[in-house]
């Protein structure tokens, strides 16, 4: 790892940034998600935290722009430079600069987010059927008032699962209208327009008005991409027209021909000799996480690493499962220490050992069940089932297994216990479990299903409707127990309050997750109590929020929860 | 029978950002903007240009061959941060 001249680093560690502006090329949920783990990669090995701020002088602000976008270097157009950050220090030292000529995704390709329908914000999922007919972009049929949709799951006709597409007839980013969406026509400096435009702008950014004059009301936003929008070229954010003619031949698709460096491009209109109006077709993208964990890190003081795996490597490639390389990881322990916390434990070998022998002492085996091989570890786990707060020990349920952490932090992450000889009853999956403070009893959900157990007494399967569910919601996929005989059960975008004495739902539920518990991820697998605050895990992340319901911390799962070395 | 259109190779796109350089030229504006050279030379650029290859070379994790060789301009050519490998 390298350090810039003289070890430049932030005097403080409770570091704030703000997000001045978005691409249109993700939804500003999925921006705002980016940065924050981008952020935890570094939090969950430094003592150092990051808070979001919307006012004030932060000490990283991050923008996206592209070409000459305010400072003295200047990005290249899509491709090549992706990006860039400053070292710590006031005014532009610290900030992170995102080129917004490339098609920012998380790396494989589009992400197009919904919104509406019944699809509770989940992306879409392309190919999808609708039909009997494949789609893999989304479309207006089946529908008169010409808006895009898609299904969020491969097979609509089955499933029924969908939302809209960003477009600006939905909604605006940014601006001042408060996501308005755009109104067609509108008038700008007198003239009228049909759709959004560049029109007034120095920096490329598609906006409209979200009323009929922008001259006399000022109100206005920007333009979301449409998930077939070309990238960069002369027509940003347009949609490719098939068939256009080039050089007299006709496309039905985008091509390489005419271009040196064999990129894919198409006409946005149906003459590019006539109008040439062009871009480039969407492709895999960068992964503004990875690039934004990459900047992050010249932000807080690491200069490019020689190491070819590491993250502070100058050069950008794609990870599906991403881990801090060791080489970062000194690099930033280096400046700020390490966390504070619980000390790591020996590393353990993790191959499996030539005699199978059973060495957890808390519960025998019995001979016709096959043993558990203790050496699963629990810190290759990537997302768990279930994890809850049992009995007063973590615990982590995964495929059949969980196992535990003490409330004094012992680890128990290899050596794992059957779900079966603790809890006969149970299936393998389990989406989620809690135990009542008051009367002590253990709930857990699978499915539309629910168990309760009184010591090794089991009540169950039930099925969830009888807590008042709608037959809608599919599964509970985390439980907040309170002290006052009521919890929290969540459901991605939703939550309700359960009287468990009771055994029902209480009125006035379901409420938005969003709206109450602002700031987690909406669509968390996992929801659970431990130590008196609230954790929402997302991926290997988790948000850890006080009664007051503010995130006090992002951080792993493995690290912080399991402690895994 | 018609005859093939033949569409040229590379024209020019309206709007894009285009660098006529050649492989030389690029491989040094690469070499000055990420740090390997100085932007004035000495007498001698051939020994210069050498030496900022192979430093990038070792630097990248590249085969240190101090020619402009295939490997290094695929990766001159890469997708990258702008901040620079070597100095402020």
């Amino acid at each position: 790892f390298n350090t810039f001249e003289g070890d430049l680093k932030w005097d403080h560690n409770d570091i704030t940034y703000r997000i001045l502006n978005y691409s249109p090329d993700l939804d500003p949920d999925v921006i705002d998600d980016a940065f924050v783990r981008a952020f935890a990669v570094w939090s969950a090995v430094t003592p150092l935290t990051f808070t979001r701020i919307y006012k004030g002088v932060p000490d990283i602000d991050i923008l996206f722009g592209s070409e000459d976008h305010g400072d003295p270097y200047p990005f290249d157009g899509k491709d090549g430079l992706l990006a860039h950050a400053y070292p710590p220090g006031q005014g532009v030292q610290g900030d992170a600069h995102f080129d917004d000529d490339e098609f920012w995704t998380l790396g494989t390709g589009v992400v197009v987010k919904t919104r509406f329908g019944n699809a509770e914000g989940a992306q879409c999922h392309f190919p999808f059927t609708f039909e009997g007919q494949s789609y893999s972009s989304c479309t207006s049929v089946g529908r008169t008032d010409g808006l895009l949709w898609c299904s969020s799951t491969p097979d609509y006709d089955k499933d029924r699962k969908y939302g809209f597409c960003p477009s600006e007839l939905l909604f605006t980013y940014g601006g001042n209208s408060d996501e308005s969406p755009c109104v067609f026509p509108f008038i700008f400096d007198g003239q009228t327009y049909n759709s959004c435009t560049t029109e007034g702008r120095s920096d490329k950014y598609r906006w409209c008005s979200t009323t009929a004059n922008y001259d006399k009301d000022g109100k206005y936003g920007f333009c979301p991409n449409r998930d077939t929008a070309v990238i960069g070229g002369n027509s940003q954010g347009d949609p490719c027209v098939f068939p256009f003619t080039f050089l007299e031949k006709t496309y039905s698709a985008c091509t390489t021909d005419g271009r040196g460096d064999r990129k894919l491009w198409c006409a946005t209109t149906s003459s590019y000799d006539q109008d040439r109006k062009w871009g480039f077709c969407p492709d895999q993208g960068y992964s503004l996480f990875l690039v934004a964990a990459h900047e992050f890190g010249h932000a807080l003081g690491l200069e490019h690493s020689d190491v070819r795996d590491a993250l502070m490597y100058p050069m950008y490639s794609y990870v599906s499962d991403f881990h801090l390389h060791k080489d970062d990881v000194r690099g930033i322990q280096y400046l700020y220490g390490a966390r504070t916390g619980p000390d790591p434990t020996a590393p353990v070998p993790t191959d499996k050992p030539e005699t199978t022998t059973l060495t957890t002492s808390t519960t025998s085996v019995t001979p016709s069940v096959a043993p558990v091989d203790p050496a699963k570890d629990a810190c290759k786990v990537k997302m768990f089932d279930a994890i809850a707060e049992l009995k007063g020990a973590l615990h982590f349920f995964k495929d059949g297994l969980y196992w535990t952490v003490s409330d004094k932090g012992e680890v128990a992450h290899q050596s794992p216990l059957r779900i079966s000889e603790a809890w006969p009853e149970l299936p393998s999956n389990i989406d989620s479990a809690f135990q009542d403070p008051t009367s002590k009893k253990i709930f857990f959900f699978s499915g539309r299903k629910f168990w309760q157990y009184t010591g090794s007494s089991v009540l169950g399967p039930r099925s969830i409707e009888k807590l008042g569910l709608e037959k809608e919601v599919e599964s509970i996929l985390g439980v907040i127990p309170r002290d006052n005989g009521k919890a929290l059960l969540f459901n991605g975008e939703k939550y309700w309050r359960l009287d468990v004495k009771a055994q029902t739902v209480d009125k006035g539920y379901p409420r938005s997750t969003d709206e109450d518990f602002a700031g987690v991820p909406s669509d968390s697998h996992d929801v659970f109590l431990y130590k008196g605050k609230y954790y929402f895990c997302q991926d290997r992340f988790f948000w850890r929020m006080t009664w007051r319901k503010q995130v006090d911390k992002v951080g792993y799962v493995k690290y912080d929860l399991l402690n895994c070395p | 029978a018609p005859a093939p259109i033949k569409t040229p190779l590379s024209i020019t796109f309206p709007g894009e950002i285009r660098n006529d350089l050649t492989d030389l030229q690029r491989a040094e504006r690469y070499l000055q903007q990420f740090g390997y050279m100085a932007q004035e030379q000495g007498d001698d650029e051939q020994v210069s240009l050498r030496k900022a290859l192979r430093l990038m070379q070792k630097k990248l994790g590249l085969n240190e061959t101090g020619e402009l060789d295939t490997e290094t301009m695929d990766t001159m050519k890469s997708p990258r941060c702008a901040v620079p490998d070597i100095g402020n």
